[in-house]
Parts: C-alpha cells; structure tokens; sequence
C-alpha cells in the first residue's frame, strides 16, 4: 500500500470574524476527486498504540488517516463502496477500531461497520442492518440505536458491540407509532434515549427495559427540529435543538439552536435560549455538531458559526476558504478540534 | 423555570416515569 499523505497547513486562520479563536492547524486534500460528504475523529490502535485518526467519506470511498506529525495525515486505510454512495459516518463511541457509516441515495438503505482483518493488514466491511432505515446514532458503551419502517412496521433496534466489534447482541425499543427522525443520548442518564419524531414529540426510551416512557409535544414554531445534545438536571430536561425549517425573516433573526427545558414528568417545556446570528448575518442551519457547550453548523450562506451554550452567544464565524462553502462540520471526540469540509475533499482541522 | 411554567418537579423521574410505562 502506498503511503498517500496529506499537505502542511499554510493557510493562516483566514478572515474569521474572532480570528484568535479558530487556528488552522492543518488540511486535508482527499484526492479521490468525489464529491465529499463527511468527516469523523477517532481513536484507532494502530501497532499497539491508540492514535486519534481522522476519518473522511466521500461519495464511494471512507478513508482513515493517522497523524504523522501536528501538521500532516497519512492515509492508513480504505473501504470502497461500489453501489449505493455513502451518506454519512456512524462513529462508536467506546468501540476500538471500528466505526459505522449509512449508505444510501436521499435515504438510509444500509449500515454497515467498518473494520480491519486481526493482522491489520486488510480493511473489512460488514453489513449490519438494511431496508427503510430512518435514523442512526452510536451511542456509549458500544451501542449503535436505529429506526427503520414507518408508523406501525416501524422497528427501533440496538445494537450492542463487542469490544474487538464483533458478537453483536440485539434489542429492540417500543415504537412511538411515528416516524423518529433522530436519536440523542442523556447526559446525566445513561440509561435514557431520546428521539424526535415527525410529528414534532420529543420521545424519551428506557434503554435497559426497552419501554417508551414519554411522548412530550415541542411545539410547531419549527418543524423538523434535530435534537444534538440532552442533559439531566434537577428533574428537567435541557436539549438542544436546531431549526433547519426555521424562517430567516423574523426580526430578530431566526434562531440556528436553541435550548429548551422539558418537565418530564409533565411534558410541559419552555425555551431557555435562543441561539442567533450577530447581526448583519443571514442563513439557517444546515448541518452541524454539538460538543458539552459548543455547538457548530454550517448555513445556508456557506459559512461556518460557532455558540457557547453557556455564554449564549456566537463566538466565532468562519466564512468560506479559497471560495468554497462549507459543507459540514464535526467537532472531534478526541480532542478540541474543529473538522470543517467542503465539497471539493477539502477537510480543514482547526484548534478552538 | 420554575414549577408555574413547568408543573410538579421530581428528582426521580426516569424510575417513576419507568414504573408508570407499558412493560
């Protein structure tokens, strides 16, 4: 296998708004010319020792990287797809060296885990799961929660991992009877799961018994909301949604995420925090990533902003590099970096 | 928030709300 490394990062931190607060630290060039769709980090044992990698989808090709130095990537492995185009990356939390992706055209038709052979010399692929799949998300100890089907043939399922990725044990959750669009994990509740459903509920799981404990209306101001993050405390619920559906004319600017507290026991809930644009800034929320009090999106503009939950307000804005939006963004789980991607395979690691 | 906006408040939510579900 020929080694394929990336180039130095020699782009100083661009024209950032709060330029101090985003350093470049380096880039990744994917040369397969696809269209590129996602970015993920990770730890992966490579030679007895855990390393955090960096891994890219594009269209046909998931690629892992390990670092060489603070500056550049070597590309360590490849998994080729050859019919249906990968969607999206499926990290694991607490799993070594294995990582999910969704594969699919505008929907989820498969998942499938992403391993190498004991000698680490081969990239392997398993198929986990296939059909009308609706929602995945990797969940702590070596979980990974999806919905597939609609309404009553609709299936909630988790899987649970071994810890070398094999020996896959399932469950299954009760269906709320309406279409879950994602899944979020509890902080302070490990043995909670929410979802948001279609019909704009909030559904809250007991993942050890399966039950569906609670189905907890939001609201219609915004439809289709994402549900990145959820904490417990005090007896309430805090979660942070995002609005992709939002309207851009209202006149305080339309909120990207907000932060609502939900009464479980009563299902009544009330926002706590809208999270905006500085003004002067139009778009909506895109795509975008959550991290314990930082959350990411790309907008509609092509541009990259940054809040701190806790400060309530945007502390950074990252417009497009070299004329490219952006097209998504991760914060990495190991460490605290920001992965920003364009479309074109451009993949830019930043320092916050 | 306070419990005008919100209702009954309990610490133990997830047992009580686990204890009240369909098995």
């Amino acid at each position: 296998q020929s080694p394929e490394q990336t180039e130095a990062a020699d782009l100083p931190a661009c024209n950032s708004l709060n330029p101090g607060r985003l350093q470049l630290v380096s880039k990744l060039k994917n040369p397969s010319g696809s269209c590129s769709v996602d970015v993920s980090a990770m730890c992966w044992e490579i030679a007895g020792f855990k390393e955090p990698c960096i891994i890219t989808a594009c269209e046909y090709i998931v690629s892992l990287w390990k670092p060489l130095d603070t500056r550049q990537w070597e590309k360590l492995y490849s998994w080729h797809f050859t019919e249906v185009p990968v969607l999206q990356i499926v990290p694991v939390p607490d799993v070594c060296n294995l990582v999910c992706v969704a594969l699919g055209n505008l929907e989820i038709r498969e998942i499938r885990a992403l391993l190498c052979s004991s000698d680490g010399k081969r990239e392997k692929q398993v198929l986990l799961s296939s059909g009308n799949i609706k929602a995945v998300l990797g969940l702590t100890e070596r979980r990974l929660v999806s919905s597939s089907g609609t309404l009553c043939d609709q299936q909630v399922e988790i899987m649970t991992f071994a810890e070398d990725g094999g020996n896959k044990e399932k469950q299954f959750l009760m269906s709320p009877e309406e279409t879950v669009l994602t899944f979020a994990e509890v902080q302070g509740r490990q043995e909670a799961l929410l979802g948001t459903t279609i019909m704009n509920n909030i559904v809250i799981w007991n993942l050890k018994t399966g039950q569906l404990l609670k189905k907890m209306h939001i609201g219609d101001s915004y439809q289709a909301s994402v549900c990145h993050k959820a904490y417990s405390e005090m007896g309430l619920l805090f979660v942070v949604l995002s609005h992709p559906c939002a309207k851009e004319s209202e006149p305080l600017g339309s909120p990207v995420f907000q932060l609502i507290v939900i009464n479980p026991k009563t299902t009544l809930s009330v926002g706590v925090m809208p999270y905006c644009l500085p003004q002067g800034q139009a778009g909506r929320f895109l795509e975008g990533d959550v991290k314990d009090h930082f959350a990411a999106a790309v907008l509609t503009s092509g541009t990259i902003a940054i809040w701190d939950l806790l400060l309530g307000h945007c502390t950074a804005l990252l417009p497009p590099v070299s004329d490219q939006h952006w097209s998504f963004v991760k914060w990495s789980g190991t460490d605290s970096h920001l992965l920003a991607g364009q479309k074109d395979g451009n993949i830019f690691v930043y320092r916050y | 928030c306070n419990e005008a906006d919100l209702g009954p408040i309990s610490l133990n939510w997830f047992e009580e709300l686990s204890l009240e579900a369909p098995p």
